[in-house]
C-alpha cells in the first residue's frame, strides 16, 4: 500500500456523505446501496463511521459528473478515466467524482460502481494508489465478484496504518497478492495460450512468454471478467484457437476475451459420469487432438476430431504417468508434458512413456 | 517483438505521464531534448509501478498498460 504524501487524515472518525445526485444508468435505490457498500467496505476494518445526509455539507460529496466540472481534472468521455477523488481535508477534500459518460452497473457489464466508489472512497481516506495488483487500490479497473467481496489485505494494512485496527472483537483479514517466487507456491491451473504460458491461482493469473525474462501478474477478470475465480482446470485447443476453463461441474469455452455462445456447459455433456464432480487437470495435445483430463487418481482422454471421450477410460494415472499420483495442474510444451502437484512439477516424456525430471513448480518464472 | 510507436500512440503516451506522472506540458521547442529525457524518466516511473519491464522506451506492453480503464488519481505523490 502507498499513503498520500504528507498522511493527511481525517481528524474525527465520525464522517458524514452525502449523494449529489445519481447516474441515470442505475435505479437509484441500486445506486444508494453500492455507495453504502463501498462505504462499508473501510467501515468494517477501521474504527470509521459514515452517516448518511439529505442536505447541507457533508465530508464526503459524492456525485456524477460530465467533462470539465470545475475542478480542474476534466473527464474526457466513455473508458479512459473513470473517477477521481481527493485526499482528506475540508471543502472539496475527500469528495469523489464518478464519470457520468461511463456505463455504470450494479454487475460485470461497463463499470462496476461499488468497485470504483469502494476505490475512490479509499483515496478520500488518504491512500494513494498501490502497486499491488490484487489490491483495491490499484489504479486500474478489474471487475471481481461483489457478491463475495473481501476488502485485500494489502488495502487493510494501509487504511489501518492510518486509523488503526477495527473495534471488532476479531480482526478481519483479507486475501493476500501471491508472491511470484514464494517456493510454496502451487497452482489450480496451468495452460498454454497463443505461444504465452498461463498459471492460475485463486483470483491471479502469471503471463509468461518465453521469450521474455519477466513474469506479469494480473486478476483474472481483468481477461476474463465473467469467470469466477478458482479456475481447476485449462487448456487450449489451437486448432480453434479456443480456451476451455473448468470449474466444478462447469466448463466455458472462450475465444479471445468472449465466451462461445451457449457456455458455461456441464462437465458431463462432455462425456463424463456423473460422479465425476469437477477437474483437476487438463492438457490437449495438439497433434493428436487428444485431450487428458485428471480426476483424483485416473485420467480420461478426449477426442477432439470425435467431439466424445474414447474408449477404455479412465485410467489410473500411475499407469502411464508415473507415481505422480494426484495432478494439480498439467500443460504440454515443446513435445514434453509437465504435471504439477503442489510444489512439485514432473517433465514427462510421452515418447519414452519416462519421467524426464522433477522440478519446482516456480521453474518457469526464473526465481 | 515490439513494434515502433504510431505518432498518435505517443500522444496517447504523453497525455497519460501528463495526467499520472506530473510530466510538464512542452513550453518551449528548445526544451525539446530535456521534454524527451523527461518522458523517459516517466516512463520508467510508470513502468515500475506497474511492474513492466523497465526500459522507458515506449513499447506495446506499456501503450496497453495506458489503454486501460484507470481511476483519475496520479500515481506520484508530487
Amino acid at each position: 500500500y502507498v499513503l498520500i504524501d504528507g498522511n493527511p487524515k481525517w481528524p474525527r472518525n465520525d464522517l458524514t456523505y452525502r449523494i449529489i445526485n445519481r447516474t441515470p444508468d442505475m435505479r437509484p435505490a441500486d445506486v444508494d446501496e453500492a455507495i453504502k457498500q463501498a462505504f462499508e467496505v473501510w467501515s468494517n476494518v477501521v474504527p470509521l463511521t459514515f452517516r448518511k445526509i439529505e442536505d447541507g455539507a457533508a465530508d464526503i460529496m459524492m456525485s456524477f459528473q460530465f467533462r470539465d466540472h470545475g475542478d480542474g481534472y476534466p473527464f474526457y468521455g466513455p473508458h479512459g478515466t473513470l473517477a477521481h477523488a481527493f485526499q482528506p481535508g475540508p471543502r472539496i477534500g475527500g469528495d469523489v467524482h464518478f464519470d457520468e459518460e461511463e456505463t455504470w452497473t450494479k454487475n460485470s457489464k461497463g463499470y462496476n460502481l461499488f468497485i470504483v466508489a469502494a476505490h475512490e472512497l479509499g483515496h478520500s481516506l488518504g491512500l494513494a494508489h498501490s502497486p499491488d495488483p490484487g489490491s483495491l487500490m490499484y489504479p486500474n479497473y478489474a471487475y471481481r465478484d461483489t457478491k463475495e467481496f473481501h476488502l485485500p489485505q494489502d488495502d487493510i494494512n494501509g487504511i489501518q496504518a492510518i486509523y488503526g485496527q477495527s473495534l471488532q472483537p476479531v480482526q478481519p483479514t483479507g486475501p493476500s497478492t501471491p508472491r511470484t517466487c514464494d517456493p510454496n507456491l502451487s497452482f489450480d491451473a496451468v495452460a498454454t495460450l497463443r505461444g504465452e504460458m498461463l498459471f492460475f491461482k485463486g483470483r491471479y493469473l502469471w503471463r509468461k512468454h518465453p521469450q521474455i525474462r519477466e513474469t506479469e501478474i494480473n486478476l483474472i477478470s481483468q481477461f476474463w471478467p465473467t469467470l469466477p475465480a478458482g479456475i481447476q482446470a485449462a487448456y487450449e485447443d489451437v486448432e480453434k484457437d479456443q480456451f476451455v476453463l473448468f470449474k466444478e461441474d462447469k466448463f466455458w469455452v472462450f475465444k479471445e476475451s468472449n465466451v462461445v455462445h451457449g457456455y458455461p456447459k456441464r462437465i458431463h455433456q462432455l462425456g463424463f459420469p456423473k460422479t465425476v464432480k469437477r477437474i483437476n487437470a487438463a492438457f490437449s495435445d495438439k497433434n493428436t487432438r487428444k485431450t487428458y483430463f485428471f480426476v483424483a487418481n485416473k485420467y480420461w482422454r478426449y477426442d477432439e476430431n470425435r467431439q466424445s471421450m474414447d474408449e477404455g477410460y479412465p485410467r489410473n494415472i500411475i499407469s502411464v504417468f508415473g507415481k505422480i499420483g494426484k495432478v494439480d495442474a498439467a500443460f504440454q510444451h515443446d513435445g514434453y508434458i509437465y504435471l504439477f502437484h503442489g510444489r512439485k512439477q514432473t517433465q514427462f516424456d510421452p515418447n519414452t512413456k519416462q519421467v524426464v525430471r522433477v522440478l519446482k513448480s516456480t521453474s518457469w518464472f526464473g526465481c | 517483438a515490439p513494434l515502433a510507436p504510431e505518432v498518435d500512440t505517443m500522444m496517447l503516451a504523453e497525455g497519460y505521464l501528463r495526467n499520472f506522472y506530473g510530466l510538464e506540458t512542452e513550453l518551449h521547442p528548445s526544451f525539446k531534448r530535456k521534454i524527451t529525457d523527461s518522458v523517459s524518466e516517466k516512463l520508467k516511473k510508470m513502468q515500475s509501478f506497474f511492474g513492466l519491464k523497465v526500459t522507458g522506451k515506449l513499447n506495446n506492453e506499456t501503450v496497453e498498460m495506458m489503454k486501460q480503464p484507470r481511476c483519475g488519481v496520479p500515481d506520484i505523490g508530487e
